[in-house]
């Protein structure tokens, strides 16, 4: 594998926003990029990263390798690279450690860095292929001040879609509350934009926990896509260039 | 009362 990236910031960013979550992750690369699967430790959340091979520039995989990677020691050395460094990520065949060169734009600073691999056995899930009853489109920023908001009050929020509009709304110990949107464009600020495609209402609990956790990856994207159907986990996409995403999958709170 | 329902209920092992 030789992988150059041209923002080091962008795979720390990704990390940071993991790593509270899943802990250790391996890093399945092949010719089409690099992806990691993984479930939280209490199989609620599911993290799905996807970085294209376009995402990168050069790209090259000559065979299927799992990194096996703890997060914790990637945040560490990711934390080693200034803020516009270059990224190269370097292993061989039946690799024992992965390879990180950081090259400054600017300067002729070159660090290297290798950090010991591990083998995982992780559990692959098939994620179906679904047609979402609504697909909503919000700044990022917005939905997390809403989780963190709401969190104040509650454990759990009930997002409800209907042709109105996306409500959140959540009951705790003090009171009650919600915040309700509507579909907004801003010809000048696209990011400010609001879209809601709705094929049928949805109604689903989840907990505000996770919510507030997956939130870590709004400065990866100014927008945040939310999935939802009933009786389904609910997808939070951060996408990222080059087709590359975050996604995150929550499973809902159901009736005992 | 609502519990939490886990992943693997919906995504099944590939």
């Amino acid at each position: 594998l030789e992988a150059r990236l041209e923002q080091a910031n962008l795979l720390k960013k990704v990390v940071d926003a993991i790593k509270d979550l899943v802990q250790d992750c391996n890093f399945d690369c092949n010719d089409s990029g690099i992806a990691l699967q993984a479930m939280d430790n209490s199989h609620v959340a599911l993290v799905s990263m996807m970085l294209k091979s376009e995402s990168f520039s050069p790209f090259r995989c000559d065979r299927n390798i799992a990194l096996g990677i703890n997060l914790t020691s990637l945040q560490k050395v990711l934390r080693c690279a200034n803020s516009e460094d270059i990224l190269t990520l370097k292993a061989e065949d039946a690799p024992d450690v992965v390879n990180l060169v950081f090259e400054s734009a600017d300067s002729d600073r070159l660090s290297e860095y290798d950090i010991k691999l591990m083998d995982i056995d992780q559990e692959h899930l098939g994620i179906p292929e679904t047609e979402y009853a609504a697909n909503i489109s919000m700044p990022s920023a917005e939905f997390q001040k809403i989780c963190r908001d709401l969190m104040a009050l509650s454990e759990s929020v009930a997002i409800e879609c209907t042709k109105e509009g996306v409500k959140f709304s959540c009951n705790g110990d003090i009171g009650s509350g919600s915040v309700t949107l509507r579909s907004h464009t801003n010809v000048d600020k696209p990011e400010n934009n609001v879209e809601i495609d709705l094929t049928e209402p949805v109604a689903l609990t989840f907990s505000l926990k996770y919510l507030v956790n997956f939130c870590k990856a709004s400065g990866l994207s100014g927008q945040v896509k939310l999935c939802l159907s009933n009786e389904v986990p609910l997808l939070v996409e951060y996408g990222l260039a080059s087709n590359s995403y975050l996604r995150f999958y929550l499973a809902p709170k159901i009736g005992d | 009362k609502s519990r939490q329902s886990t992943i693997d209920r919906y995504f099944s092992p590939r």
